[in-house]
């Protein structure tokens, strides 16, 4: 078989025992228009940067997917997003690391790739760039959902729980590792 | 993490990932996504690979880059080489998954953990989708 397009949503611990048969319709069927929006571009002549854009934009603005809207949180409780791009025909790239407000940060990757003379750009450097650009710009708070901020929750509640028992171990043992950290 | 590769009427690849990263992460912590070589890389002469996983193994072992290499230097086809990259993360501990699509159409979606979210469209327009192992 020959392939035009291939995509991803994420690996790691999906079970489907914890999954409902809702919950799996909806990750197949956006899966599905991702592959079917990306595969009608390039049909229609549009070149592979265009159908991968198009496909991971769509991923990124559905909740479902950690990327863009559904992203999950960092331990200060804000959504700090990457993404990255390559043209395999000239090995140029793009990329954005670190930013909060880009409503498609492979968009602000594609910019960085074709307007700047850069392949890295992080953190509000990234995100003027970007505004500059003519991207999309929106309030940090779209990107966030009731499930990974309650994910957040039980991470720092882990820590804390481990962090106890870190301390309590290193204090026996005489050593005390400040910021404790977990792999 | 979300990504795409994709090989269009002119023969031309290109790969793309976007993430947020990983829950409670600290100190401007970033993985693999926004590193070329390690998560995102594309090359006509070889093949397009989006990564998804535990970044800081995928950046040390150069995953992406390092897929594209065996193909190019070893002769490896895309399967083999996706097989072997994601045994050496799986080696030193790390896990996840990638996709990858050659310049002659050929795909690979490798993984160890659990499951991944994938699909791939044939060049006639077949859908496939798969979740779990």
């Amino acid at each position: 078989k020959r392939y035009a397009m291939v995509i991803h949503g994420g690996a790691g611990t999906i079970l489907q025992k914890n999954m409902t048969p809702e919950k799996e319709a909806a990750y197949k069927a956006a899966l599905t228009l991702a592959l079917q929006t990306g595969y009608n571009l390039l049909k229609s002549g549009h070149s592979s940067l265009d159908a991968v854009e198009a496909a991971v934009k769509m991923l990124e603005d559905n909740p479902l997917f950690n990327a863009g809207k559904g992203s999950v949180f960092t331990h200060d409780g804000r959504n700090e997003m990457d993404a990255a791009i390559m043209n395999g025909k000239t090995l140029q790239a793009g990329a954005v690391a670190g930013v909060t407000n880009i409503k498609n940060p492979v968009s602000a990757a594609r910019a960085v790739m074709e307007k700047s003379e850069h392949v890295l750009l992080t953190g509000p450097g990234a995100e003027q760039f970007a505004k500059e650009a003519g991207l999309e710009i929106v309030d940090p708070a779209y990107f966030r959902t009731e499930e990974r901020w309650k994910q957040l929750q039980e991470a720092l509640h882990d820590d804390s729980i481990k962090a106890t028992q870190a301390h309590a171990l290193n204090d026996k043992l005489g050593i005390r590792n400040r910021d404790y950290k977990f792999g | 993490t979300v990504g795409a590769v994709a090989l269009d009427h002119a023969g031309n690849l290109a790969a793309a990932t976007s993430t947020g990263g990983m829950t409670d992460k600290k100190y401007g912590r970033v993985g693999d996504s926004p590193i070329i070589g390690a998560g995102t890389y594309a090359n006509n002469n070889t093949v397009a690979v989006s990564c998804t996983g535990w970044g800081e193994f995928y950046i040390r072992n150069v995953v992406a880059y390092d897929l594209s290499a065996q193909m190019e230097y070893k002769g490896l086809g895309v399967a083999a080489a996706g097989q072997s990259v994601i045994r050496k993360v799986g080696t030193l501990g790390g896990d996840g998954g990638l996709i990858a699509l050659d310049k002659q159409g050929h795909m690979a979606m490798p993984f160890n953990t659990e499951g991944m979210y994938r699909g791939a469209i044939t060049q006639d327009g077949k859908i496939e989708v798969y979740i779990y192992k």
